[in-house]
């Protein structure tokens, strides 16, 4: 079971793209500035994983696209799973993960859906987690956090192997 | 309850001896702080790194030594229990090349039981990766470009 | 005192100014938030990086915009009221091969009006330096080796 | 004036060595772990600089050398500024500033000197701040923090500014 693909449109600097991923050892670069975080931070999103960092935004509305002059009010972020593994508990070998932002006269919704399905951020982590996906994502380190266990606290350390038995 | 977290702990431990000795040179081992009652207790990771012949504090380890004992970890629990998929980003920032080349060649390795996806501007990591994407900036948008395969 | 502060502010805003938009491209500026009265607000950072064309967050930049930004106020402040010595140790680390560069540019520059010591591992940093102290581990002791002048 | 040499005995991963600089752009590079930031902290150690992340020790005498079975029990470090420009207020062209840490019986003792006379960190302090030395160190960015300016309060961000005035 791996990602596939990643379709965004109108997530922080990325108006419309579709990203393939390899299922093995894919590496991402370019200069600084040019959106290689923001992919992360698409993830993070469409998958619902709290980290502290969160997604360098205050609101969720500001992980909306704006630029040119131009301030989006919906964005858009889906994820394209390999299930040929039959690992998820679903037909078909792909499962597609969307998460969404819109903006309304007095603030905003964001939904999560699984295969077109509206569902509620514990079912999607109900899901995940059949796969091992966790979603405090000690599989995501974030740009700065390499070290972070390192510095935290011997009994935060210990809980990392808690949660993993 | 004691004895998984005994399990799922001696397993990611004999991990990290191995894990940790091939990356570094040297030789570590993850330590609890109370044996009998280890919810009791923290977890120490003790670490002579190569070159060193005394175990050294960890709070006194440099960027690039911390790095690759927090890799080791990650990797030493990835072999004991798989997440489909990883994601770093910049996890070499404190690597001198020799170091950011082993790493990518643990990538590499460990990527034929789970999906690694990895942002670095390092080329010795660049280079272990299957495949590159390049990501531009034009006008303040993003796009994707050149998708290498190695 | 309001009158002190407001000297400073002004006379490092004005450099501040000038060094992000050479660094980056883009334009920048310090703001105060109660402008009226500076010590009961804090200190904004607005920033237009290079190629974008909306003033974006402070919180939203990359790791290595950030360090442009933070190393444009350090070298602001410096024109303003110099220190004899900046000590800097990988600063370096967001930073892609061509902002590296650039900013060694910047610091030799400067060198002529304070010293400057920086640890770095990037070829593109230490190109601009007019010496490398080179450090080796030997059993487990530093030595310094080849101190190069460019 | 500049940074002419450091001297350091025992301290860190230093046994016995004299570290020249340059007056204008000093580069240090080298591999993981070989002793870089040490140098740094050895700056830091013997001008009392507080810094909040210190110098990765616990305590004093964790700055000690020890190693090879050896634990040495006396570390000293040695600044030697250039002063031909007059700026510090001594006679002649070099100012050496020490500081040592001692083991005794029951703990330690760490002394600061001035050309050979000892003096208190408050003097210390006061000498340097005549050549804009400032003791909290914003002058010096240690590994990691080179974003520290950008992830803090707008206030003490504000702060900075004010003790520049
Ligand atoms: N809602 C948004 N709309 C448009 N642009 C945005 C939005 N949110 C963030 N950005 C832009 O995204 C940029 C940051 O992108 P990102 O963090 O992905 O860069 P990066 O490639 O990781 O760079 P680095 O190598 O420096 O870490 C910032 O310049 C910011 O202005
Ligand atoms: N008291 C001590 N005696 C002997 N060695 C010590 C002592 N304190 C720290 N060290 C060693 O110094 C090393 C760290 O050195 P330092 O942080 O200067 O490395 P560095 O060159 O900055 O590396 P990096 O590029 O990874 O940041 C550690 O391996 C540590 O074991
Ligand atoms: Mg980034
Ligand atoms: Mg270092």
């Amino acid at each position: 079971m791996h990602i596939k693909r990643l379709e965004i449109r109108n997530f922080k600097s990325f108006k419309k793209v579709a990203i393939p991923f390899y299922s093995d050892f894919t590496a991402i670069s370019g200069p600084n500035g040019c959106g290689k975080s923001n992919i992360i931070d698409a993830i993070v999103f469409v998958l619902g994983i709290s980290r502290s960092k969160g997604m360098r935004a205050e609101k969720l509305t500001d992980l909306i696209f704006k630029g040119n002059g131009i301030e989006e009010s919906h964005a858009e972020v889906s994820l394209v799973l390999d299930n040929d593994d039959g690992t998820l508990r679903f037909d078909g070998d792909e499962v597609k993960i969307k998460r969404n932002i819109k903006k309304t006269d007095n603030g905003y919704y964001s939904y999560y859906y699984i295969n077109g399905h509206p569902v509620s951020l514990s079912d999607l982590h109900d899901t995940l987690s059949v796969a091992n996906i966790s979603s405090d994502g000690y599989s995501v380190v974030m740009q700065g956090d390499v070290t972070n266990i390192i510095e935290m606290s011997d009994y935060r350390r210990r809980r990392i192997i808690d949660d993993i038995a | 309850k004691r004895e998984a977290f005994m399990n799922t702990f001696n397993g990611i431990n004999e991990n990290f001896k191995e894990i940790y000795g091939g990356l570094s040179g040297g030789s570590g081992e993850l330590v609890l702080e109370d044996e009998e009652d280890p919810f009791n207790g923290g977890l120490w990771i003790r670490t002579m790194p190569e070159g060193k012949n005394m175990v050294q504090r960890l709070q006194a380890m440099s960027g690039g030594e911390k790095s690759l004992i927090a890799l080791s970890l990650i990797f030493s629990a990835q072999k004991f229990q798989p997440s489909p998929f990883y994601i770093f980003d910049e996890v070499d920032m404190f690597l001198d090349g020799v170091n950011a080349g082993k790493v990518s060649s643990m990538i590499r390795s460990f990527s034929s039981d789970a999906q690694f996806i990895v942002i670095s501007l390092r080329k010795k990591m660049l280079e272990g990766a299957h495949g590159v994407l390049g990501v531009t900036l034009m006008d303040g948008i993003s796009h994707i470009t050149g998708v290498r395969l190695n």
